[in-house]
């Protein structure tokens, strides 16, 4: 599914430069479901940002879905970002000026779909996310946890063949990031997603295959 | 400390009308360390920002610090909150224009305190939370988990009589959560603050003195 091969990622700020992935080499593969750990600043979400092709490397190549992307246009590599991932961001991204529905509804515009369609599968993600009540809601009417909700919701609306989610539990009670988790093994399980999941919790990684350890920009064990 | 009297908070939304708190009544004394608790939606952030003076209830009466505070002036409500309160947001609101330690001398500036002080202190506070390297960095430089421990940093940095902490943990490796809960500790236990915890985590609950669990908007147990 995503290949990285000698991924390095250096942030430039004033005098100060960031290693923040150094010499990474991860394969995911069709189908697993990967959760990645590690101390705060460590790098996993330049991992995910990186695997969802919103950020370039440094240095080091990546294989999505069998294609040599190095060398796409924006346009191409938007594109096919947009039928191909599902992105839960750490900070949530919801656009503040746009109602809940209309939030979940933006990866299905980019598809060919009937607005009734759209509005179908709509419905469908928020029930699962127990939000339908709240459709009409802006993001900044919304609890920390009904917007992460709101964030999952849009990342799962489209079918994503591979789903990135960076500590997608964080502000959710147990309860609810159980819910959540079963989402995601529904997800994977049953329509053959590939699933990154960024998480502090080692409750939840334990329900996946394996765990990727990231320390300082390395991987580690 | 803080008292809060047959609470009720109303939101209006277009149509709907949400009961965010009901007929809430609590009593947090001097020097006490709580922790609220409770499933997504369920009025915690509600809670803390009416006891932090940043949002008025529908309904009821609020003492503070022995001040019976309805009719205050929002000047005065200012004025006080700066002087009493610390507030770790749930989703930080820190200002992206400035460097993170301008973000943790925001508290300062309204104290009479030498700049070399001021210096001397936000140093400190971002010493306690390991990030004493990122003092020049704006926070969209910043991981998730860096992002939160420098609205930690502001929340201490003026040693307040009451900190209110929405969730001080949730994008935290374990490692790091414990070491701002002995922060939160030292606080209470050495400088005497009162402290209001959310947190989804019965792990860090458990370092507190009592848990106030509400469900709907209303205490339960
Ligand atoms: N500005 C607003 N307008 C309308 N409804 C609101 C507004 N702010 C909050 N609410 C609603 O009030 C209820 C309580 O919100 P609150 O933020 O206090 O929940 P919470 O317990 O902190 O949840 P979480 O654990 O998800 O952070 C939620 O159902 C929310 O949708
Ligand atoms: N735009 C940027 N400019 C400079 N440095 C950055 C930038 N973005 C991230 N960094 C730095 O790169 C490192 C890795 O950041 P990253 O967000 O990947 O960490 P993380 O593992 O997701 O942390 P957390 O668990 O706190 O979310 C951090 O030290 C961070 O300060
Ligand atoms: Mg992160
Ligand atoms: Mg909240």
């Amino acid at each position: 599914m995503v290949q990285l091969e000698n991924v390095d990622k250096v942030y430039q700020t004033d005098r100060i430069e960031t290693l923040a992935l150094s010499n990474v080499n991860i394969t995911i593969e069709d189908g697993e479901f990967v959760a990645v750990m590690g101390p705060s600043g460590c790098g996993k979400s330049t991992l995910l940002n990186i695997m969802g092709l919103l950020d370039a490397p440094s240095k080091g190549q990546i294989q999505f879905d069998n294609n040599e992307i190095n060398g796409w246009s924006d346009r191409k590599l938007a594109r096919f970002r947009n039928e191909t991932v599902g992105f839960i961001f750490q900070s949530f991204h919801l656009i503040n000026d746009l109602t809940v529905f209309d939030n979940v509804e933006i990866p299905l515009l980019y598809r060919r779909m009937s607005a009734s369609e759209r509005k179908k599968r709509i419905a469908e993600a928020l029930e699962r996310v127990s939000l339908i009540s709240r459709m009409k809601h802006r993001p900044s009417q919304l609890s920390g946890g009904q917007q992460q909700r709101v964030a999952i919701a849009r990342a799962i609306v489209g079918n994503p063949k591979l789903l990135l989610a960076d500590e997608p539990t964080g502000n959710l009670d147990s309860q609810m990031g159980e819910d959540i988790m079963s989402i995601l093994l529904d997800l994977n399980k049953n329509s053959g997603a590939s699933i990154v999941m960024v998480t502090h919790d080692s409750r939840l990684a334990e329900n996946t295959e394996r765990v990727i350890h990231l320390f300082d920009g390395r991987q580690v064990s």
